[in-house]
């Protein structure tokens, strides 16, 4: 619906912020690689389809926390300006709880959130995941 | 700044823009003009035209608030979470998420909302149609292209990376003189952040 200001929103319809889809992402606060844990696929879904995993990976992804996900990680922290661990350390996760457009920040591969301005600079992932495999570049 | 891959622009006979709404949404008027706020904040510093049809289907830019599954492949996820989409030109595609409780602000700059469960959609509005215009998201925190947005915030003045990077698609409107005055959230962020220096607000 449409208010003209926050009080006009009628209380039955007044929502919390942590009703937000994304909340339950903050319970996957402190993996990291190596580690197992239920229902980590769904960030995967997450990052893949804000870019930070190619389509080419098919979505049935596993509770593995593998090189995927820590390369998806990482390219988002270097996006945010977050320190650059791998891991979904607790400031990670409240970047990524935030409302936010749905057009992905990486394109084909490539961070288009690290181009622009006079330094071009590009980050290209490398998936070393199982199955296929993909070069690294960082120029 | 960032474009989309390719740097697709709408091309230079397509410079006049015409923008419509989704009829089914019956918006009012009050809502309208917010997206005519939006545009203007746009065509301040390039050398297009926004202007508002009644023509859904031929319109060059055309705005709808749906709900999940929407039919373009990208469905809305329901409240917070995913806010928007558009599309890069010629596409003209611009989508909201119609579970959100959208907040129709008055005039007026940057701010807060008392309201911490809602979504200033003016905001919403201004870095949606960057995309339209063919920019990508930003890694510079204040400026409108940067992809999140906490709920209860208003950012709808143009950054001058916002500024910048339009300008290199479309060149500068020439009633444009735009003087930056750099503001100190701005500047701090900036002191060893590697941000460049022109950072500042139109």
């Amino acid at each position: 619906g449409f208010y003209p200001n926050a009080s006009a929103i009628p209380p039955d319809l007044r929502r919390n912020a942590t009703e937000n889809a994304w909340n339950a992402f903050l319970n996957f606060t402190g993996c990291h690689a190596g580690m197992k844990v239920d229902g980590l696929y769904k960030i995967k879904q997450y990052f893949q389809y804000f870019g930070y995993i190619p389509q080419t990976f098919s979505g049935n992804f596993t509770d593995d926390f593998d090189d995927i996900l820590k390369n998806a990680v990482e390219m988002y922290q270097r996006n945010f300006k977050l320190n650059i661990t791998g891991e979904l350390d607790e400031l990670t996760l409240q970047h990524v709880v935030i409302p936010r457009c749905g057009v992905p920040d990486v394109v084909n591969g490539t961070s288009t959130m690290l181009n622009g301005g006079t330094r071009r600079r590009t980050y290209e992932v490398s998936f070393s995941g199982r199955g296929q495999r993909f070069h690294a570049a960082k120029r | 700044y960032s474009f989309f891959p390719g740097e697709p622009r709408w091309p230079e006979r397509r410079r006049n823009l015409t923008y419509a709404f989704e009829p089914r949404n019956e918006l009012t008027e009050e809502v309208k003009s917010v997206f005519s706020r939006a545009f203007a904040r746009w065509a301040e510093v390039i050398p297009l035209t926004f202007r508002r049809v009644e023509s859904f289907s031929t319109s060059d830019i055309s705005i709808g608030f749906y709900a999940g599954d929407h039919g373009d492949g990208e469905p809305f996820d329901g409240f917070m979470g995913t806010l928007a989409h558009a599309f890069s030109p010629p596409n003209g595609h611009f989508h909201l998420d119609s579970a959100e409780n959208w907040i129709v602000s008055g005039e007026g700059g940057d701010g807060f909302l008392s309201e911490r469960a809602a979504v200033d959609l003016e905001s919403v509005a201004v870095h949606e149609i960057g995309h339209l215009l063919g920019l990508g998201h930003s890694s510079v925190q204040d400026s409108i292209m940067f992809p999140t947005i906490t709920t209860g915030r208003r950012k709808v003045d143009l950054h001058s990376d916002d500024v910048e990077g339009v300008q290199v698609l479309y060149g500068a409107n020439p009633n444009f003189n735009g003087s930056r005055t750099p503001t100190p959230s701005t500047q701090q962020r900036d002191t060893g952040s590697g941000d460049s220096g022109a950072a500042g607000r139109i």
